[in-house]
């Protein structure tokens, strides 16, 4: 899957 | 941040106020789900075992928050207010939820490593987190209007979070596919009871 840049939401 | 993400944030800090102040003010845990409150904790551990990553203070002080009020939610009812807490209504089996979650996040995640897979776990566990608690709904057949307003903003800020995925997709090229079916599931779970309880 897409790996986001890092995890910054909640 | 933008307005649908503040917004949602915003609504789950409340949903945990109320529950709070139901549990304060009543002097009773009648009705809530010991089980669900227990996932909660467990997803909000795992999920911020990154709090030593600074993000922003907002961030920070967000997460230890959650980690702070799902600990204590649990110890006022596990503690304070035991005797108004009822087991035998609670019944939902919740290994085979961690069982499944811990298998699909060791098997569907970004990268392997032991933050990553435990961050995985605690999106695909917040996800069915709430199941006790509809079926102790569903058992009991009634709820309080206070926990359908804890309810109400649970479900207020998921809804907020498929328009922020929405809105972050075409402003920033913002992706993240685990969090979103995840989280679609999770808004699912939420409009399937309201729709159930505005029917009745």
């Amino acid at each position: 899957p897409t790996k986001p840049s890092f995890h910054d939401e909640l | 941040m933008n307005f649908f993400r503040l917004t949602a944030d915003l609504m789950h800090l409340m949903s945990i106020f109320v529950l709070l102040l139901k549990i304060q003010k009543t002097r009773s845990c009648s009705g809530i789900s010991f089980k669900t409150q227990l996932l909660y904790a467990v997803v909000f551990v795992t999920r911020y075992l990154d709090l030593p990553k600074w993000i922003s203070l907002y961030n920070t002080l967000m997460k230890i928050f959650f980690i702070a009020t799902s600990i204590y939610i649990l110890y006022l009812m596990k503690v304070k207010f035991r005797a108004t807490y009822d087991p035998s209504q609670d019944t939902f089996r919740i290994e085979f939820l961690l069982g499944a979650c811990l298998l699909l996040a060791l098997v569907f995640n970004y990268s392997f490593s032991f933050i990553e897979v435990l961050w995985t776990f605690s999106i695909y566990l917040e996800a069915v987190a709430i199941l006790p608690q509809l079926f102790m709904l569903s058992r009991t057949g009634e709820a309080e209007t206070i926990t359908t307003h804890y309810l109400f903003a649970l479900g207020a800020y998921r809804g907020l979070y498929l328009l922020n995925w929405i809105w972050r997709f075409y402003t920033e090229n913002y992706a993240d596919l685990i969090v979103w079916i995840a989280g679609a599931i999770q808004t699912a779970l939420y409009s399937d009871f309201f729709y159930i309880y505005y029917k009745k």
